[in-house]
């Protein structure tokens, strides 16, 4: 009687003028209390049972914190199916009337569960006098009793072997919550809403697949993220950049990954360590013509490595399949990498090439202990 | 640090202060390279802007500086951008100083583990810092020796919480030494033969360290983000600066 379709709803009678009536002519509405999904039935109407006048009212009451605690007890089989013909009593789609719940089963599980609430020192919800609700009838119509079949565990609870429900944030999660640990069985990842790395049984999130962050062995989650064409090279974090931009000295991927790895030592038959240039995706070497000592430095310095040890000139007739050159222009250039200064294309008048020795920054040494004469 | 003991100056040469006005020290912290120390996330929680920031370095008492100490500012914070704050996950954060450290007797960086190094159970480490000693808070660097827990084991210990790969846990059952609040970021390192040591976590949480609930400690287990602060390191000198 509040809202005109109410008023409808119980005809153009009198009857919507007081209070009671009002709560009489509440219409039907579907269930969306996620703790009482699995009812027999799809339709409540309210106030409730409880006085809670909506079924967000309902959803944020002490009451439907209470139940599914209390189920995990399993101090009674249907207590869950109680709870929720109170909570969303079910709805006569004729009369717009509650069907309550039959008073013994109203008994039973204030009688099974009350118990145990004192345990804890909580009280049986005050509202729920058994009293109210009617007898059982023959036709199984004027109050509702739970069928065999019906679901004792909520859609928020997983049901043990034992019939006992558990929270189900509580399956698979290395602890045995179920007295026949059966929410610790068969927990794939699939089943806890994680991906399986593939050859492996490890879980991951699926925001962790092709985030750019290996997680998996063998980075099998950052595999396949992404389809570039034949003339572009994927970045860590799975964009496409033209692989004429790998190592090139300026930022191409989001990231940075293309600028990363662009020096490196290559060892050959002979064990010298050549200077490598990963420009273009294809190894280069370096060609000596106008180089100097800092640039070992600095190349060092770019593996990571500490103080250069020994910078070798190889000369060789044997030209290398690729390599790049140091313009003679080079001092004037305002560079912080190596590579960024080395170009392609351009004769090796030397025909020698860089090789280079960096000893390793010394790390993890304690300064000797003082000693004194006893 | 619980249990610990008072250390000789200069044994843990790569140990930092991580300070901020007024307070003064709030975390402890690593020094890996010339340029670059190790902390932990949770230590910039509200105060993310390096401006605010300075690591001091060679110091062993708070209250006393030394002629061995060397202060620098921050330039650059980098916070690990997988950094959960809720489960104190991925708890590790690279901080750029603003000129390089003077490598002395009392200043010299640790090493770091290989990517994906374990250091086995039963391992004895040590942990330092200037944490609550459970009576106290101390003005001298205090040292104890751990032992390394299995994730397994360590697991059996909070079962509120998860434990990641990305952290290790250190200490004994009975909590007699552990590490404590102003802690955190400073190092677990385990020695090699030949007397080098190594870097294997962070000081990240556990219990609450001087109540009666013990356990072990849990440290952010660098060599899972090795890879990480090397990209890092390198971004930052050669590519954006």
């Amino acid at each position: 009687c509040i809202y005109n379709s109410c008023f409808d709803a119980c005809g153009e009678s009198s009857l919507c003028d007081s209070d009671s009536n009002q709560t009489n002519c509440s219409q039907c509405e579907p269930i969306t209390l996620e703790l009482c999904l699995n009812l027999p039935y799809n339709y409540t109407n309210f106030p409730n049972y409880l006085g809670h006048r909506t079924q967000k009212e309902a959803s944020i009451s002490w009451e439907s914190s209470l139940f599914p605690a209390l189920v995990q007890t399993n101090c009674y089989r249907y207590l869950m199916f109680f709870a929720c013909t109170i909570l969303v009593p079910k709805c006569d789609p004729h009369t717009n009337q509650h069907i309550p719940p039959c008073r013994a089963l109203c008994e039973h599980s204030k009688e099974r569960c009350e118990s145990v609430l004192g345990i804890v020192g909580l009280q049986w919800p005050e509202d729920t006098d058994c009293t109210q609700f009617p007898e059982e009838s023959s036709d199984n119509q004027t109050c509702l009793m739970p069928d065999e079949d019906v679901e004792e565990c909520s859609p928020s609870h997983f049901k043990c072997r034992s019939g006992r429900c558990i929270l189900a944030s509580r399956r698979c999660d290395g602890q045995s919550d179920c007295e026949d640990d059966s929410d610790e069985e068969h927990c794939g990842c699939r089943e806890r809403g994680l991906w399986e790395c593939p050859a492996s049984k490890l879980c991951i999130k699926q925001e962790m697949i092709c985030d750019g962050f290996p997680d998996c062995p063998e980075k099998m989650d950052e595999k396949n993220c992404s389809f570039c064409q034949d003339d572009e090279l994927e970045c860590a974090n799975h964009d496409c950049v033209s692989r004429d931009l790998w190592c090139d000295g300026g930022i191409d991927c989001s990231d940075s990954s293309d600028e990363w790895d662009c020096v490196t030592l290559s060892k050959d038959v002979s064990s010298s360590a050549f200077l490598t240039v990963h420009r273009s995706a294809t190894d280069h070497q370096v060609c000596a013509d106008n180089w100097q000592e800092t640039l070992s430095q600095l190349a060092c310095k770019q593996m990571g490595l500490g103080e250069l040890s020994v910078t070798e000139i190889i000369q060789e007739q044997r030209h290398p399949w690729k390599w790049l050159t140091l313009p003679s222009d080079w001092q004037h250039k305002n560079t912080s990498t190596l590579h960024e200064l080395l170009v392609a294309g351009h004769p090796c008048q030397s025909r020698s090439w860089i090789s280079l020795l960096c000893s390793e920054q010394d790390c993890g040494r304690r300064p000797a202990a003082r000693m004194y004469k006893r | 640090i619980l249990g610990g003991r008072t250390s000789r100056p200069g044994r843990w040469p790569w140990q930092c202060s991580l300070q901020s006005e007024p307070s003064g020290h709030i975390c402890g912290c690593v020094l890996i390279a010339k340029k670059w120390v190790l902390t932990v996330a949770h230590c910039f929680e509200g105060r993310e802007n390096a401006a605010v920031w300075k690591v001091v370095l060679g110091i062993n008492n708070l209250d006393h500086p030394s002629i061995f100490m060397q202060t620098r500012l921050v330039k650059t914070i980098i916070l690990h951008p997988r950094y959960n704050r809720a489960v104190v996950d991925y708890d590790i954060s690279i901080v750029e100083l603003s000129e390089d450290i003077v490598e002395t007797s009392y200043v010299r960086p640790v090493c770091l583990p290989r990517s994906k190094q374990v250091v086995e159970p039963d391992t004895y480490c040590y942990i330092t810092g200037w944490g609550h000693m459970g009576n106290k808070m101390p003005f001298k660097l205090q040292e104890g020796e751990v032992r390394i827990i299995s994730l397994e084991q360590c697991q059996s210990y909070f079962d509120m919480k998860t434990i990641t790969t990305r952290m290790i846990c250190a200490g004994y059952e009975s909590g007699t030494v552990d590490s404590c609040m102003g802690d955190s970021g400073g190092p677990l390192v385990c020695e090699h033969p030949g007397g080098q040591w190594t870097l294997f976590g962070l000081t990240s949480w556990g219990s609450v360290c001087f109540s009666k609930v013990l356990g072990p400690g849990v440290y952010s287990n660098v060599s899972h983000f090795v890879e990480w602060i090397e990209r890092q390191i390198y971004i930052h000198t050669f590519l954006l600066n």
